[in-house]
């Protein structure tokens, strides 16, 4: 589960922060539904791999399949590299995340706009932002940012108007906060 | 240090780069 330390090749320009990409996939053979909502979710989660420069983010990002071609009950996490991205780590025990709905078809801008605010640090919270998620699902599509502290209400303000500013999300778009707490009743 | 902060513009520009081919 790691990837060793990151490189900073010359002439390559630096994030703030170095980043992992995760892809899950449901377990449709796992019988006992709590197993699945526990365990089952650690055990299909796969580290793709981590950018620390700019390049290196592209790089990676140019490789990955379209979201458009994922299986329903897929998920593409980034997360800053030393957090994984479930509910257990200690980043994210206390907090909680906004989700974005959005039909099939409107995910794919959505997300790379996502993933190029968080990387280029265009949510002003400190070190609140912890990673961000892509759901494939039936009907609709989610974008998920987490973050630390979901009692904090000033910065999940700012989380949230970051988001409609720099997204540019359809009008379709509906937004929700939920704590991790909330998610694990 | 100074935070490293970068645009859209700014990073769709270096996706184009050679590098990162």
């Amino acid at each position: 589960l790691d990837l060793g330390p990151v490189e900073y090749p010359a002439g390559e320009h630096r994030l703030q922060h170095p980043y992992c990409l995760w892809f899950s996939k449901r377990q449709t053979l796992v019988r006992n539904p709590q197993v699945q909502a526990t365990e089952g979710y650690g055990q299909s989660l796969r580290l793709v791999g981590q950018v620390a420069t700019v390049e290196q983010w592209w790089g990676l990002y140019i490789h990955v399949v379209r979201l458009h071609d994922l299986p329903q009950h897929t998920d593409l996490h980034l997360f800053k590299k030393g957090i994984r991205p479930m509910w257990e780590d200690p980043a994210n025990s206390k907090g909680g995340k906004w989700v974005i709905r959005l039909r099939k078809g409107q995910v794919g801008r959505a997300w790379e706009n996502l993933c190029m605010a968080m990387l280029g640090e265009q949510f002003v919270t400190g070190n609140e932002i912890c990673g961000v998620v892509v759901s494939i699902r039936y009907q609709e599509d989610q974008l998920s940012i987490w973050n630390r502290t979901a009692s904090d209400q000033a910065t999940t303000a700012r989380i949230r108007d970051s988001l409609k500013r720099l997204l540019n999300l359809p009008a379709t778009a509906t937004m929700e906060y939920k704590t991790h707490n909330d998610s694990l009743k | 240090g100074t935070k490293i902060v970068y645009e859209r513009a700014f990073l769709m520009n270096l996706r184009n780069s050679p590098i990162s081919k």
